[in-house]
């Protein structure tokens, strides 16, 4: 069925954020429902950094935690 | 630290403000910078001087969206700012998002605040996952000495401690949930959850989520001080009040209800009080019990009294319980109070203490 809006929404913010914060390369996210290995090993990088429970999982306290105002410095590696 | 070190190769550094924001005046705009340049300067040899014209090491900016540097901001929110380590060009240069709301204050983003972190990453700092230091991506407002051990150590690792100034005292770090001699400041359910109060932290325990996550009660309201004395949630009326010293703030959720503060003697407790230890809503008899020293009060939600008799002995009527309570929440007919590193389960039916715990076997540890 269509895919329920908000589930999207979480997805492609999630994907924005690897990519921008933890250097997700572009075009290897996988696509929603069926999350490429790259794109799991970069939610548990950012949970490891975040102290979260490290799941690989689009998980509650996991979006809460992007959606947080912040600095737009990547969290890992180089920025220029 | 960012790859390789990245650093400047002089002590001497230079600023300009290219542009300001409408937000604030001009001389905020320039108070905020130099006393986030300080935060800096205080810790390390570093100096930092003004220009107003030609190209500085830091070239400092507001703009929005797509502004120069191939780097765009993203509208209102999300992220405030970013800083470009040190480095020829746009090395050290520092960008404001101006879709932001800048303020002095914890009314929005405190511009202070952003600025002395986003000036630690054109120093050469790169993030932390201490939550309490400066350099934690995640913005939060707190008053108070801004720097962590974590920050002090890493700034200073790249350009030694300052040698005219006394050693700083760095802001304490965030509490360690499996400390086995953690104390609580205070707790209370929340629509199903349990939020434990720690320091400048809360713990948000989720029935469904093992992990508790730890944030800053800064950054969930920034309005309410760092320290939180007591707190119970009336499920009946949806809101949880939170004591601090001789105030009261109303959540309805995770929002601040209109016309708080009021002060706790409102509720009918005398002006010798000055502060409330840990507050409970007992929901089978529509009391709230409000502890303060080696007695507690009993207050009638429906009538909004105070009830008559009180204070009483916590000893005398929680027999097996300590005389003092740091903190206590209840559950399907058991009160459980913290003090000190000990959790007590009591059984409200019973009248006794049922069984004797670590206060954070609640955190999960």
């Amino acid at each position: 069925g269509p895919v329920p809006s908000e589930d999207l929404d979480d997805w492609l913010l999630a994907e924005k954020y690897l990519r921008h914060f933890y250097d997700l390369p572009v075009g290897l996210q996988g696509r929603r429902g069926e999350p490429s290995g790259h794109f799991t090993a970069k939610i548990k990088e950012m949970q490891r950094f975040f102290k979260l429970k490290v799941t690989g999982n689009l998980d509650e306290n996991t979006l809460d935690l992007m959606k947080e105002p912040r600095c737009g410095v990547p969290d890992v590696g180089e920025y220029n | 630290h960012f790859p390789r070190d990245l650093k400047w190769q002089t002590n001497d550094v230079t600023f300009r403000i290219v542009n300001y924001t409408p937000d604030l005046e001009k001389s905020d705009v320039d108070r905020a910078i130099r006393r986030a340049l300080n935060v800096w300067s205080d810790v390390t040899p570093l100096t930092f001087k003004k220009l107003h014209k030609g190209i500085a090491d830091i070239m400092i900016s507001f703009g929005s969206r797509e502004h120069g540097d191939h780097n765009p901001f993203d509208g209102p929110d999300g992220l405030l700012a970013h800083a470009y380590p040190p480095g020829e060009g746009i090395g050290g240069d520092t960008h404001f998002d101006e879709d932001e709301h800048w303020s002095k204050d914890s009314s929005t983003y405190n511009l202070f605040i952003v600025a002395a972190h986003e000036l630690g990453h054109a120093l050469g700092m790169s993030h932390s996952t201490e939550p309490s230091a400066l350099m934690y991506p995640v913005y939060s407002y707190s008053t108070g000495y801004p720097l962590s051990e974590d920050d002090v150590e890493g700034i200073q690792a790249l350009y030694g401690p300052n040698p005219n100034s006394r050693k700083v005292k760095p802001k304490p770090d965030a509490p360690d949930k499996c400390d086995p001699m953690l104390t609580f400041d205070a707790a209370t359910e929340l629509r199903g959850e349990t939020l434990v109060f720690k320091d400048r932290f809360y713990w948000r325990l989720h029935p469904q989520i093992p992990e508790p996550e730890q944030v800053l009660i800064k950054s969930t309201w920034p309005s309410i001080p760092n320290k939180v004395d007591a707190a119970y949630e009336n499920p009946e009326k949806d809101l949880v009040i939170i004591f601090s010293g001789i105030k009261m703030w109303a959540l309805n959720g995770y929002n601040l209800v209109d016309g708080y503060p009021k002060y706790i003697h409102r509720l009918g407790l005398p002006k010798s009080i000055r502060k409330i230890d840990a507050a409970v809503h007992i929901g089978d008899t529509g009391k709230t019990l409000l502890f303060t020293d080696e007695e507690y009060w009993s207050y009638d939600e429906a009538t909004g009294t105070m009830d008559r008799g009180y204070p009483r002995s916590i000893e005398k009527d929680f027999p097996g319980m300590n005389d003092e309570v740091d903190a206590a929440v209840y559950h399907y007919g058991f009160l459980y109070f913290f003090h000190e590193h000990v959790q007590y389960e009591y059984s409200y039916n019973s009248r006794k203490v049922m069984r004797i715990l670590r206060t954070n076997s609640i955190l999960n540890c």
